[in-house]
């Protein structure tokens, strides 16, 4: 479960970086 | 005796001319059909996504999920998308590298 959320954040934090690019 | 080609020539009545039936089968479809983008994400792309997000298990969607309700795509071609859907935030991988779930659901 610990992995699932490192990941989810890390993935939302792409997400977010992607969209202000 | 006399030459071969006078023969061909001068018969009467022979239809030497080939009938061609062309068949102009239109689909409709053009190449650049696969190019189109819908935010930024190709058809494939967005089917897959869709797919991903489709799936409301905890550990997310397997690969082989994936291959089995996408038979017309090559596995490589998947797992390009997959890694690309990851790279840009869309998905992330949940227990391991072969299952994935959408950053937008939940």
């Amino acid at each position: 479960l610990q992995r699932i959320s490192r990941n989810r954040a890390a993935a939302l934090e792409r997400l977010a970086g992607n969209q202000a690019l | 005796s006399k030459p071969q080609s006078m023969m061909m020539g001068g018969g009467a009545g022979t239809n030497m001319m080939p009938t061609a039936h062309a068949s102009m089968s239109s689909t409709g479809s053009y190449s650049g059909a696969s190019m189109m983008l819908v935010n930024g994400l190709s058809a494939n792309q967005n089917q897959v996504l869709s797919l991903i997000k489709s799936c409301h298990e905890p550990q997310g969607i397997s690969m082989q999920d994936l291959k089995q309700k996408l038979s017309s795509m090559s596995v490589t071609v998947i797992r390009q998308i997959v890694d690309f859907l990851s790279n840009e935030g869309h998905i992330f991988s949940t227990i391991d590298e072969d299952h994935f779930r959408s950053t937008d659901n939940e």
